[in-house]
């Protein structure tokens, strides 16, 4: 039996949202450690890892470890249904082939299940191995969002380069060029503006931006979202669950032909 | 080793 019980359900109605258009359908792994999902793109050009700690939610119970094969489009449509104070609770038999879904209202006065079929989906779950990044830039959630906006309108590719006096994204296309720098600034006032740069060397690489404005679906997620760079390896673009997790995209750089 | 496999999975991409 598998059984988790989530006091802040949107924060899962938000995961979904941010995963959707990337991952069509996927494995929801449980197990006694928690709830996590591991797939990557469509196109396989990007991985998106969750992992949500079982001791983040108010109730959690998995007897055998499963996997949940679920359409994401689906399990969005379900939990659109839900209100954003709900708690939600996700019930699975052992062997059963759906998972329920049960919406509780703040006040107990309102409450609804939904009961979605499972499908049998073939993922291989590799190991994502850790790396030491030659750069770390951690910024606002929302400025990493409106930089990837804005400059999407410039061009389909951007330049990330980490240096100690900060980051510069560049593009460049038919409308003409775009440079964007964000310099580090540990002492801002307000926590929520802080940038810092964790910088072992200088670090340049080139992504799609289509796939970098996706990730930023996961801004509801996170006041912080952190890029990690390495030369040649996938960029690690990581937003923090406080207390429960987080919600990591990994996409593969550009490799200048 | 495991990198290798990491990598391999971005097939697309390189």
């Amino acid at each position: 039996m598998f059984e988790a019980r989530l006091v802040q359900g949107n924060l899962l109605k938000k995961v979904v949202d941010a995963v959707k258009d990337l991952v069509t359908d996927a494995n929801f792994d449980c197990s006694s450690s928690g709830f996590t999902l591991q797939a990557m793109d469509n196109s396989h050009v990007s991985l998106v890892s969750l992992s949500l700690r079982s001791d983040g939610f108010e109730h959690f119970r998995c007897d055998r470890n499963m996997s949940m094969g679920m359409s994401l489009g689906n399990l969005a449509k379900i939990l659109k249904c839900a209100g954003n104070d709900d708690i939600v609770t996700m019930k699975a038999a052992d062997d059963g082939d759906t998972v329920t879904f049960m919406f509780e209202s703040p006040k107990e006065d309102r409450v609804s299940d939904f009961e979605l079929k499972l499908m049998d989906i073939d993922s291989e779950h590799l190991g994502i191995p850790d790396t030491d990044y030659a750069a770390t830039v951690t910024l606002p959630a929302a400025e990493y969002q409106r930089i990837c906006r804005d400059l999407s309108s410039i061009g389909d590719t951007v330049v990330i380069s980490a240096t100690k006096d900060g980051v510069k994204f560049s593009s460049s296309g038919d409308v003409g060029t775009a440079n964007i720098t964000v310099r580090q600034n540990t002492t801002a006032d307000k926590k929520e503006e802080q940038v810092s740069i964790d910088l072992k060397e200088p670090v340049a690489l080139t992504f799609a931006l289509r796939y970098l404005n996706s990730f930023a679906k996961a801004t509801p997620l996170a006041s912080h979202v952190s890029l990690s760079m390495a030369r040649d390896l996938p960029v690690m673009v990581d937003y923090q669950i406080s207390d429960m997790g987080h919600l990591r995209f990994y996409l593969a750089p550009k490799i200048e032909d | 080793k495991q990198a290798q496999e990491f990598l391999k999975r971005f097939y697309n991409a390189y």
